[in-house]
């Protein structure tokens, strides 16, 4: 489903130089859950970005399906990335000025998508914001900002799902709810999804668990809760 | 340290009003460290803003100290909060146009106090940042944004920290040692910290744990881990 070749992202030059990525190569399959740990600074969200293409790598290649992203137009990137990627961010990314119900709903908006009615409430059921539609998300606690961040994603049900820390501000309930949910969506509808995770009692929802450390791969397990 | 008699928070009025904290009475001790936990949206922020002063209760009181906040003029409580308390938030509030540095003295900068050189190199080393001080928020990973929240507040020293979720985007390790920081100046320094977590490996470090569900509280237990 995606894969990088040499991925390097470096920051900076000379004596100040930041190897936020440095010679990644890993492929993530079709219809798998990955989990991807390391320590706070090792590279997780640079990775994700760079494969998602929202990031340029420095050096190396990064693919889509048989696409790589280095030889697309920007127009063509933004194009491939609305039809194909969901991306649940780190710090969310919701726009302040739309409510709970629209920020969810935007991306399908913007791709002049129908709306599936029936998975949208299925969707915003099992996060648990069903009560909060019509908040912004300064009426929202950060948890319940967190889950409308994740609600985005899976509403517009794309082949292939980046979720950076989905569950870093949920109680350990609402996060197993929405893992389970992640984990059917790849068990019954063949979704990929890769998720990079802090929290060890996550990743054991995932098919295969890789580990990043100074920019590089260096532990990759599949079947982590077996 | 501080107490909270009666309080409670509503937003919205009739139907859709929203009982973001019940009638909630609560006190934190002096020298002790507590942490708060609870499901997503069941006022543990809430809580934690309205006992710091940065939002105001609908109803009841809260204390720190002999001081009753509700008998404060915005300025009295402006310099009340500057010099006694310490507040790490859950989406950290940092000034993007300065770097870690800045950000991290910005508090005594403002308050003109005089900073104690040993102490913050001391808290940079022990929050893993050394070598990131010139960066700005947005040239930091998720985890390095939260780590500087977290510095910020313990390199002013102040006699009474809330920490709302301070490690939630920290792998086990940089937590463990932010964890292991914030015991000690409990423990050496006489500080009191409550701290709002959804990790119980976090909690364990505490020496009380204060459960909410629903705006109240519902289970209040000494010695977590014993
Ligand atoms: N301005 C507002 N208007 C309406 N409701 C609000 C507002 N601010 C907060 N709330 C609601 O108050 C409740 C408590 O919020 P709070 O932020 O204290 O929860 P929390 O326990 O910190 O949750 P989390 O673990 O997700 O951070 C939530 O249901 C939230 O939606
Ligand atoms: N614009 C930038 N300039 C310089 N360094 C940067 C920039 N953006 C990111 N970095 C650095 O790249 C490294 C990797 O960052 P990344 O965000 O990928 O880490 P991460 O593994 O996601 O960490 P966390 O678990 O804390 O979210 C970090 O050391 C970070 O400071
Ligand atoms: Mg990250
Ligand atoms: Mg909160």
């Amino acid at each position: 489903a995606a894969m990088a070749k040499g991925a390097t992202k470096v920051y900076g030059q000379g004596d100040t130089e930041i190897r936020a990525l440095d010679d990644v190569s890993i492929e993530f399959y079709d219809g798998q859950f990955t989990a991807v740990m390391g320590p706070s600074g090792s590279g997780k969200s640079t990775l994700m970005h760079c494969m998602a293409g929202l990031d340029e790598l420095t050096g190396g290649e990064v693919w889509i399906g048989e696409t790589e992203l280095g030889q697309l137009s920007r127009r063509e990137l933004t194009l491939m990335r609305r039809d194909n990627v969901g991306f649940i961010f780190q710090a969310y990314n919701l726009v302040p000025t739309l409510n709970a119900k629209e920020n969810i709903l935007l991306p399908q908006m913007l791709a002049g998508s129908d709306v599936d009615d029936a998975w949208f409430d299925e969707v915003i059921e099992k996060v648990g914001l069903a009560d909060r539609m019509a908040h912004k998300p300064n009426e929202l606690s950060g948890g319940q900002q967190q889950r409308v961040a994740v609600a985005r994603t899976l509403a517009a049900r794309p082949l292939l799902i980046f979720a950076d820390e989905p569950t870093g501000n949920l109680d350990s309930r609402s996060g197993q709810e929405i893992l389970d949910f992640m984990r059917r969506a790849v068990r019954e509808y063949g979704q990929t999804i890769v998720m990079v995770t802090h929290d060890s009692n996550a990743a054991a929802y995932a098919d295969r668990v890789v580990f990043l450390a100074d920019g590089k791969v260096v532990a990759d397990v599949a079947d982590p809760s077996a």
